[in-house]
């Protein structure tokens, strides 16, 4: 209870009143490494004793920070533009559930690793092991949720980290003698296959008008979407309908100008 | 531009004190992405369709989302890829409503429930934030999305 109630959020500055709980904190991961992860747990301000414990990572690679998620996407907070407080968000997720921002892996946000050699080695797989080891510690330090329902939810490259994380949860619930309560994962624009995804964004993109025909018949025709390295050609091709025939778009919202 | 607020808030030595954060003075700024750790990223999957058979087969709840006005991980690319699970449909593909405005387009799968959400981008929350709780909501019961 020491360790929760030393992670327990007073108020953030700058933070209007709410009814809900937070904490934030680091839970270590790997002793050896010195890697510990950084998370932000705002509970549900209804029935936050029942509700279920969501876990929400965001994508890049490198990109899991709570700048994403929780502070412009669902979380219960919108930061203002002088980045000097906060402001409530009417759509928060934790009108529903208690939401757990996990910052992964080691390097991104406030997760830190005291081998600096690995920020230049972390893959898909060290990020699978080690939010799994995050998950058990946490729980550890929050035994309330040891038997609730747990869902995963992210976007974007976290279209790899739920699935992996996931698969990573079900393998050690098989061998444990206190299962985590895995119900389900949801996943929104998620990277998935790389052949496909590939296929799927040229054609996105030329049908709805944002490159030309040719354009497009030169990425179908150069392009080897198997591959994760594309030749000069289709990168040249690429390069092409981005800078000249997109236009001054933000490619995340693509009716929408970019931000400067 | 919301994630320049995010660097300007989550930098400051109160915040990072309430938050328990920074303890052990990291040598860097607190950024949104790590550039090195994305330029050095050592290993990713070529598919994940592998998983997602096997937690379908472990009988995990499974949505997948899509904003329809992102062109980074469009949502052609998510429904060519999620055809390659060849899933049977449970409930034949409709527009789904909230608040009586089409929230986007749906078919649920056995083993997966696949939405769009219409005029989302990449980070559907922050675009659509009342159809992205809808979304969630149905996630939670488990349930299809609202018809009407």
């Amino acid at each position: 209870e020491e360790e929760e109630e030393a992670d327990r959020i007073l108020a953030l500055p700058g933070q209007p009143k709410v009814s809900f709980q937070q904490f934030s904190g680091y839970v270590t991961v790997n002793e050896a490494a010195g890697r510990a992860l950084f998370y932000w747990l705002t509970e549900s301000f209804q029935n936050p004793l029942s509700q279920p414990l969501v876990i929400w990572l965001n994508g890049g690679p490198g990109c899991s920070s709570v700048a994403y998620g929780a502070s412009e996407e669902i979380g219960p907070f919108r930061i203002n533009k002088s980045g000097s407080g906060l402001y409530l968000n009417k759509f928060s997720w934790n009108t529903v559930a208690n939401l757990l921002f996990l910052e992964t892996p080691a390097g991104v946000g406030f997760s830190y690793s005291n081998r600096s050699s690995d920020l230049l080695d972390t893959g898909d797989l060290r990020t699978a092991e080690d939010s799994l080891q995050f998950l058990i510690r946490w729980m550890d330090r929050f035994p309330r949720y040891k038997s609730r329902e747990v869902y995963l939810a992210g976007e974007s490259y976290a279209g790899h980290y739920v699935p992996q994380l996931a698969r990573a949860i079900v393998a050690y619930n098989a061998k444990s003698k206190h299962p985590i309560n895995l119900k389900g994962f949801m996943v929104g624009n998620a990277v998935t296959d790389n052949y496909y995804d590939n296929l799927g964004t040229v054609t996105y993109w030329w049908s709805h008008a944002m490159i030309s025909d040719r354009t497009y018949h030169q990425l179908i025709s150069t392009c080897d979407f198997t591959q994760q390295k594309e030749s000069n050609q289709c990168e040249t091709t690429y390069s092409y309908a981005m800078d000249q025939e997109f236009g001054n778009i933000d490619q995340y919202n693509i009716y929408a100008p970019p931000c400067n | 531009c919301t994630e320049k607020y995010a660097e300007a808030y989550y930098n400051r030595p109160d915040v990072q004190k309430a938050l328990h954060a920074n303890t052990t003075k990291i040598p860097y700024k607190w950024t949104a992405c790590s550039e090195e750790l994305n330029r050095n990223w050592n290993d990713t999957d070529v598919s994940i369709l592998p998983i997602y058979r096997e937690l379908i087969a472990a009988g995990l709840r499974i949505w997948v989302f899509s904003g329809d006005v992102d062109s980074v991980v469009p949502v052609t690319a998510t429904r060519y890829s999620l055809a390659q699970l060849k899933l049977s449909t449970k409930v034949p593909w409709y527009p789904w409503y909230v608040k009586r405005q089409v929230g986007g387009w749906t078919e649920v799968y056995e083993g997966l429930t696949f939405a769009t959400v219409r005029g989302a981008g990449h980070e559907v929350p922050l675009f659509k934030p009342r159809a992205a709780l809808q979304l969630f909501k149905s996630f939670l019961r488990g349930e299809p999305l609202p018809k009407s």
